[in-house]
């Protein structure tokens, strides 16, 4: 089943968060800019856009940062209360099974 | 009349069944006409694609294929533990196994190109999900996803956040904006009781949801009953009966040829390749107009137990089969004539508060909700295409619930199926069900919500907290689906699938892709090896060249008398072995400024001032004379 941990989790185990912008009007260049900025204030790194999704992004945590729970409610807090964030969700690991 | 020399194909029987005539897909027909689906592209999203085996190889789409699990563009599956990463290989095969090549098997549209995107193969998340449902999204066409949820019977889950944007964004800019058609397998929870409206891949609107049955036309053990399947095709049954063969991966266990693919994974890919082979015909087909194509075509034969109901627009639906069989030369000579069909309209009802119990079996609760002219004047919807409906319900008991939806026709959907291996006590969240049974319906009138407790616990426990309708439809009238009915009819003949007959298509639109190059971790790597090495290099010879230059200067220093040069060995210069390199020396020039020149006398075909050429005339100044007459006279610093 794929969501099994393995190598290759992103973040320090598979620890990462999508956000989505509040202003995917802007062009695609401030976005990145401003997807850094949130990122730095939640103490992440941006890891990019999600594929094609205008004004999504994923956040990990930088590498060999404990992955304690304090720093993830830290990380929680940052998010929910930034007024750049329409929303935000930790990424969990999916189950799924091939049929 | 089409022959192949590949050594398994008179077992394809899903694709030419001699031995129970009638029984397969029906494509030999449309390949006798060229229709093999060239010009298209579908990628398996699953655990790799094998692309170096003879039959993917000549048919391998490397620009349409990524590996999100190792984030390189390479997509080989890699050998695990049980042997079982084979999946996306198999389900590659049955699209697109190249023909006459003496190799295993053929592909339902061996035309095409295939393409793979490795994900299922570790570590999966939301944002995963989305990257890979967009991922090429230019060039890929359809994306065949041979997976889901677990089929346990008490799981409810489906893409999240991420995972419906991409979808959504896939059928809106995908395909230069004619729409990614997404094609997933409805489900292997058979004896589980499970059901595919639970899980959120199947019961989408995005998607096309495709069931299994066996070689006898009947639903095998492990398929999935639900009212968002659209239709089904062959694969496996229980042992008696035949399972599909296709190509498999040489890895490992692999002999690059398997005759055991089974389950709903084995029913999508066929579906995959034959709407691969109506987009040959019609590349300018929109998501919506291969769903409808699939609604019109798809054959209802005998099955007793598939309790097949025919609806207000004349399509008969089962929960088991869904609008029927396959049958590619069907799809495909609907595909030639077919005309887009309107846009996509929908309406949403406010969110209806309710707070009411949930009665125990035979009771029921009841709610409606009336659709009117004027709550459809705004969106133009006049015939229903899928109807959702969006449930939060408290219980103790979840797979004690039953929902049944009734649409104004009288229409009657089980979207939500009893389940007895459910027992999650925490009820329905904002979880949406899904119809396509009153598709061709008309959209106005009032939707009946049956909801009841089927358990056994003696307490009657559950509460309807709250509901919404959302209906998804077009401006077609039910006159515009009969005269399509009708029009089609009349293309099965096969006498529209030539060459010389061509509506016209547009090209569609030029969409950029994300241009995300992402350097791989491989590369980066490399780079930084690389880079280090010439670093450390340069540092090195720089620290000897300085060292070495000041050994030289250090062994001579001449200020007061002539510099010796250290004496050329006679035998050193007949040998040639003389040290060619001379430091440079700085000379005052006639005009005072400084010159930097090697030394002439051991200097061989550099270009050196005239005034030191043999045949001038000795000059006034001894700074102008000729080297070897300097004897020491002059001054050097080196």
């Amino acid at each position: 089943l794929a969501g099994t941990d393995g190598p290759g989790a992103q973040g320090l185990g598979g620890l990462s968060w999508a956000v989505h912008l509040d202003s995917p009007e802007g062009a695609e260049e401030a976005l990145e800019q401003q997807a850094d900025a949130v990122a730095r204030a939640a103490g992440l790194l941006n890891a990019g856009r999600v594929g094609e999704l205008h004004g999504y992004y994923v956040f990990v945590p930088p590498a060999g940062q404990q992955r304690a729970e304090a720093a993830r409610q830290q990380v929680e807090a940052v998010l929910a209360g930034h007024e750049a964030v329409r929303w935000h969700s930790e990424q969990r690991l999916l189950r799924r099974a091939k049929r | 009349s089409v022959h192949f020399n590949d050594p398994k194909y008179p077992q394809q029987w899903h694709l030419n069944n001699r031995r129970s005539p009638g029984r397969d897909i029906n494509v030999t027909g449309v390949w006798e006409r060229n229709v093999t689906g060239r010009g298209v592209t579908v990628v398996v999203v699953d655990d790799g694609v094998e692309h170096t085996i003879q039959d993917i190889a000549p048919n391998y789409s490397p620009e349409g294929s990524y590996d999100l699990n190792s984030n390189d563009p390479d997509p080989m599956p890699h050998p695990d533990a049980e042997s079982g990463n084979h999946h996306g290989t198999r389900c590659a095969g049955e699209i697109a196994a190249a023909p006459n090549n003496s190799f295993c098997a053929v592909g339902v549209a061996f035309g095409s190109r295939i393409a793979g995107i490795r994900v299922l193969d570790g570590p999966l998340t939301d944002s995963m999900e989305a990257v890979a449902f967009n991922k090429h999204y230019q060039i890929n066409d359809i994306y065949s996803c041979s997976w889901g949820p677990d089929d346990d019977g008490k799981t409810v889950d489906g893409p999240h956040q991420l995972g419906r944007a991409a979808l959504q964004h896939g059928v809106i800019a995908g395909r230069r904006g004619f729409g990614s058609i997404f094609v997933v397998a409805s489900g292997n929870g058979g004896q589980h009781g499970d059901n595919c409206n639970y899980d959120g891949y199947a019961n989408s609107v995005y998607t096309v949801t495709i069931g299994a049955v066996d070689e006898e036309g009947r639903m095998p053990f492990y398929a999935e009953e639900c009212a968002s399947m659209l239709a089904v095709t062959f694969s496996g049954g229980d042992k008696m009966l035949r399972s599909i063969v296709t190509t498999d991966w040489d890895l490992q266990k692999g002999t690059g040829c398997t005759e055991g693919h089974t389950g709903t994974s084995a029913a999508a890919p066929l579906a995959a390749g034959m709407i691969a082979l109506m987009l040959q015909v019609r590349p300018c087909l929109t998501w919506r107009d291969v769903q409808h194509i699939i609604v019109f075509t798809a054959t209802q034969y005998e099955d007793r137990r598939a309790d097949w109901v025919t609806n207000e627009a004349g399509f008969s639906h089962s929960h088991q089969h869904g609008f029927g069989l396959l049958n590619a030369w069907r799809l495909v000579n609907a595909a030639k004539i077919w005309t887009s069909v309107p846009y996509l309209a929908s309406y949403a009802s406010p969110v209806l508060r309710e707070d009411k119990a949930v009665p125990r079996a035979p009771h029921a609760l009841e709610v409606l909700w009336n659709v009117s002219r004027t709550d459809l004047e705004m969106s133009g919807l006049k015939t229903l295409e899928h109807v959702a409906v969006t449930v939060s319900i408290s219980h103790p008991r979840r797979g004690s619930l039953e929902l049944t939806l009734f649409c104004p026709s009288g229409m009657m959907s089980l979207i939500g199926a009893p389940r007895g291996m459910d027992s999650d006590p925490n009820g329905f969240n904002d979880w949406t069900f899904s119809t396509v049974r009153c598709w061709g319906e008309r959209a106005r009138g009032t939707y009946r919500l049956v909801v009841r407790d089927v358990g056994d616990e003696t307490p009657q426990a559950g509460t309807l907290r709250q509901w919404q309708l959302t209906l998804y439809g077009s401006a077609w009238t039910p006159v515009d689906i009969r005269d399509r009915q009708r029009l089609l009819e009349s293309a099965m003949s096969g006498k529209y699938l030539h060459d010389g007959f061509t509506l016209p298509c547009p090209p569609g639109l030029k969409i950029p892709e994300e241009d995300s190059y992402t350097i791989t971790p491989n590369t980066l790597k490399t780079l930084v090896l690389v880079g280090s090495f010439t670093i450390f290099w340069t540092v090195y010879y720089m620290l000897e060249i300085y060292l070495s230059q000041r050994k030289v200067a250090s062994r001579r220093v001449c200020r007061s008398g002539p510099c010796h040069w250290p004496q050329r060995s006679q035998k050193a210069r007949e040998e040639g072995t003389e040290l060619e390199s001379v430091p440079l020396c700085n000379r005052k020039d006639p005009e005072g400024g400084e010159t930097e020149r090697e030394d002439p006398a051991t200097t061989s075909g550099l270009l050196v001032p005239d005034l030191l050429s043999p045949d001038r005339s000795a000059p006034e100044h001894p700074h102008h004379l000729p080297p070897d007459l300097l004897q020491g006279e002059e001054e050097q610093i080196c």
